[in-house]
């Protein structure tokens, strides 16, 4: 088994504001493959929660997409995963 | 040979162990290594002692990395180490510490993923147990204490990443831990758990809104363990009941520590909060884990003043 790669995958933050936004994105996670980073799991979920999870390059469009038309607030807090990790190995060796 | 261990950078599995032999072997008045078990993969399950005493001293019980991706918590419990062992009989307050109470010290908690975490899936969370009738691994460990265990319907998915496990303490590594913590309950007075990241200082209960009874004395701890914190580089921390700072959970081992007769239990989620989320770049292990050694140091001598 090769070590599972990020590439291009991305992490959205999203500010849901009542609970029918929450219920957009437990919807979402129904239909898409969503690592929930925060909170640890999607019944976690709640209205004036800082939500955040990862989801793969391809499925992303779809995600921004259906949150633009909920007029929801989010950012994406990392555009390429794999990057990410790879930077995070910042102090050279002894 | 695993190559050389560094404060300041993330360390394998293999470093790691290699560390800990090098810490008894540089203190062997001072540490002690206690094999408390082994994981699923038969992996070895270390608590580090650090202490001069013997099992009937005040102690608190830590562990690190029971998430595997959550890489800066077993980075800090290497710290905690280093630093005890270090200043010991130079800094005033960690060598009062020592002089009157036990560290019993488990680096790696989920020792199988975080190797998983390090060799095949950085973001992977659980253990790597099989689970029965599933394709699906692994169980969230910090669902799989007996405390109010079956209480969330959501965590029983095995393909959930916060599966609870078929039954409370049914993990090798969960057994391992809460079979140590009934031998020495008697000694132990706090139990500190860490974790990452939202820059947090959490306690009971987690699976309940109810106060817990001593409820107003793990504000006051957790109110000045975050303020002593943010004295060194201004890091904001937010401290409360984990049901009400953030969401009910069920099966945590902060509530089964709680439940079991140790009054004093918290819960740190390390850096950070705002860009790096589990990623966090090597170069901010070391101001992490120097802010929460002020907190951690605050704590164990409240106890040290405050336990029967």
């Amino acid at each position: 088994l090769a070590p599972v790669r990020f590439d291009r995958e991305k992490v959205f933050r999203v500010k849901p504001q009542d609970g029918k936004q929450a219920n957009v994105i437990k919807d979402l996670a129904k239909s898409n493959k969503l690592d929930f980073w925060y909170p640890d799991a999607t019944h976690h979920v709640a209205a004036n929660m800082t939500v955040d999870f990862r989801v793969s390059e391809k499925e992303s469009q779809a995600i921004q997409s259906a949150l633009d038309q909920n007029q929801m607030h989010y950012e994406i807090l990392i555009h390429d995963l794999q990057e990410e990790i790879e930077k995070q190995f910042d102090v050279k060796e002894d | 040979r695993p190559g050389r261990h560094s404060y300041a950078k993330y360390n394998n599995w293999d470093k790691i162990v290699a560390w800990t032999e090098k810490m008894v072997n540089k203190h062997p008045e001072m540490v002690s290594r206690l094999k408390i078990g082994t994981t699923v993969e038969d992996n070895p399950l270390y608590v580090l002692k650090v202490g001069k005493g013997d099992e009937k001293r005040k102690a608190i019980f830590m562990d690190c990395g029971i998430h595997a991706r959550e890489w800066v918590s077993p980075a800090f419990c290497q710290w905690f180490v280093y630093q005890a062992t270090k200043t010991y009989g130079k800094n005033k307050i960690m060598t009062k510490l020592l002089d009157q109470m036990d560290f019993y010290v488990l680096p790696v908690f989920n020792v199988d993923g975080y190797i998983w975490s390090w060799k095949k899936n950085r973001l992977w969370r659980k253990n790597r147990s099989k689970n029965q009738n599933s394709r699906c691994i692994g169980t969230d460990l910090n669902r799989n204490f007996n405390a109010s265990w079956s209480s969330f319907p959501d965590t029983k998915d095995p393909c959930g990443d916060t599966y609870r496990g078929p039954a409370p303490e049914s993990e090798r590594e969960t057994e391992a831990v809460t079979a140590f913590i009934r031998s020495h309950l008697k000694s132990l007075k706090a139990y500190i758990t860490f974790h990452s990241y939202s820059q947090m200082l959490l306690f009971p209960y987690g699976y309940t809104k109810q106060s817990a009874p001593n409820r107003k004395a793990l504000t006051k701890v957790a109110k000045i363990g975050t303020d002593v914190l943010s004295t060194r580089y201004e890091t904001r921390y937010i401290y409360g009941p984990i049901a009400s700072t953030i969401y009910r959970t069920s099966g945590s081992s902060l509530d089964w520590a709680y439940d079991l007769g140790i009054k004093h239990t918290f819960a740190f989620e390390l850096r950070d909060k705002g860009r790096f989320c589990f990623l966090l770049p090597e170069s901010q292990i070391k101001p992490t884990c120097k802010e929460t050694m002020l907190a951690v140091k605050f704590i164990a001598k409240y106890i040290l003043k405050h336990s029967s």
